[in-house]
């Protein structure tokens, strides 16, 4: 943090500044300029996502905390080194098939209405909204933690999709590579890398590692799941009365009750 | 006092040596990591080392690290680089040699790749327990992710998607050969 970050005359209560509409929502952020996030160091973002709506995966240069402030939804968290221990059962070998295309991911975590979520910088992470309403988040990024060594602007990794940089517009002037980004389409990190290169990586067709770059993707950082986003996960009714707190069992509780 | 602790500290090791490496696949490369796990002192220093070395132009996959800055230097032979940003530009497209230096940023996205018989690299990372997350192969973020999410965020097939994940099962290394897969279909 630089010197006289903090030399506040006043202090307002602040609307978000940008706002961005996506396929199945929309992202808005505060102005990470505005001289009270400078002095605490922070910047910050609302997601509105739909139902079914699906924020692609993406990581951050900053830790992050998000709240879930309505709704409820799954999230995946992807940690390098760990391993995938949502598993499909091996049916293929029943029957004579190899059972390495079966499926397999690491944890997946429901989130509801007043959950926090907590992310290590640069570590990827996906939300879904399985519920019948809209599920809004508040994320703070935290850009003068020590995690981050990067500057204080907060900047979004996109692993899929093509979608803008909310926070873009509020800092475009700031930087080259924001001057260069507008120029292209294509917008994350795939894009960059030479697609033999990637062929080559994931041993693949070219073709495919195209649609990994998604140049002509238009549907931004929260895409519309068709039907439900089958993912391998336990029952929420084994879950509950196995292995979750006495809180959570308290809302499973309540649920059921609803259900009965 | 001072002389069990900090003046009998251990200052030095080793990542030369192939019988250390932490990651080899033999006619690929290995990979050597340092850090105040195997050295103490590099927790005080919040300093880490890596010791790559690729051979017969193998690949190390797309990676970013997620805690620390790489600051790289080609000990030998020669090394096509490229550097991805957070806008998917690419900002470094080159060829790195003997002697030169170059920077990784926290989180921007690399790939290396051996430019003939052998490339070999330091690489001084910004903290003691530096950490890497690929992009492609056994340990990758791709792989982590459920095959729906991934055909949803790509517009791909379940089918695609799984080879997007399986294909390539090889963790950090990549032999950089052409499968049979791998056609070009432009």
């Amino acid at each position: 943090q630089q010197q006289n970050e903090c030399q506040i005359d006043q202090l307002d209560a602040l609307e978000p500044d940008n706002r961005v509409e996506y396929e199945a929502g929309m992202v808005e952020t505060w102005d990470p300029n505005h001289e009270q996030f400078r002095c605490a160091g922070v910047a910050v973002a609302r997601h509105t996502i739909q139902p079914n709506g699906l924020r692609l995966p993406e990581y951050s240069n900053a830790p992050t905390l998000m709240y879930i402030v309505e709704g409820e939804g799954m999230t995946g968290t992807l940690i390098p080194g760990c391993p995938e221990t949502y598993q499909a059962p091996q049916q293929g070998q029943q029957h004579g098939q190899s059972s390495r295309f079966q499926d397999k991911h690491q944890k997946i975590q429901r989130f509801r209405k007043g959950d926090i979520i907590a992310l290590p910088a640069g570590v990827a992470n996906w939300c879904y909204n399985e519920g019948n309403s809209p599920v809004v988040t508040v994320t703070l990024l935290d850009v003068s933690n020590s995690q981050n060594q990067l500057d204080m602007y907060p900047r979004k990794f996109n692993l899929a999709g093509n979608p803008e940089d909310e926070f873009q517009q509020q800092q475009q002037q700031q930087s080259r590579g924001r001057r260069q980004s507008q120029q292209k389409s294509c917008n994350n990190i795939f894009c960059g890398f030479d697609t033999k290169i990637l062929a080559e990586v994931f041993q693949v067709e070219q073709s495919l590692v195209k649609q990994l770059q998604n140049e002509k993707d238009n549907r931004g950082a929260i895409v519309k799941v068709k039907g439900d986003l089958q993912v391998i996960r336990p029952p929420r009714r084994q879950s509950e009365r196995g292995f979750e707190s006495e809180e959570e069992s308290e809302y499973e509780r309540g649920r059921r009750g609803r259900d009965n | 006092g001072l002389e069990e602790t900090i003046c009998t500290m251990k200052l030095k090791e080793n990542i030369h040596d192939p019988s250390r490496s932490d990651i080899y696949t033999p006619e690929v490369g290995r990979i050597t990591s340092l850090n105040s796990l195997n050295l103490p002192i590099l927790k005080w220093l919040q300093l880490s080392a890596e010791r790559g070395v690729l051979q017969n132009n193998a690949l190390m996959v797309p990676h970013w690290n997620f805690n620390a800055h790489s600051i790289v230097y080609g000990c030998k032979g020669n090394a096509q680089v490229q550097v991805v940003d957070n806008f998917g530009n690419t900002v470094f497209d080159g060829e790195v040699s003997e002697g030169q230096i170059f920077v990784v940023p926290q989180n921007f996205a690399v790939v290396k790749r051996a430019r003939g018989q052998r490339f070999e690299w330091i690489s001084f990372k910004t903290n003691d327990r530096a950490m890497i997350s690929p992009l492609a192969g056994s340990t990758s973020v791709l792989r982590a992710m459920p095959e729906e999410v991934l055909a949803n965020a790509f517009q791909i097939s379940r089918e695609d998607a799984r080879k997007i994940k399986f294909n390539n099962e090889q963790p950090t290394l990549s032999s950089g050969q052409s499968s049979q897969q791998m056609r070009d279909d432009a």
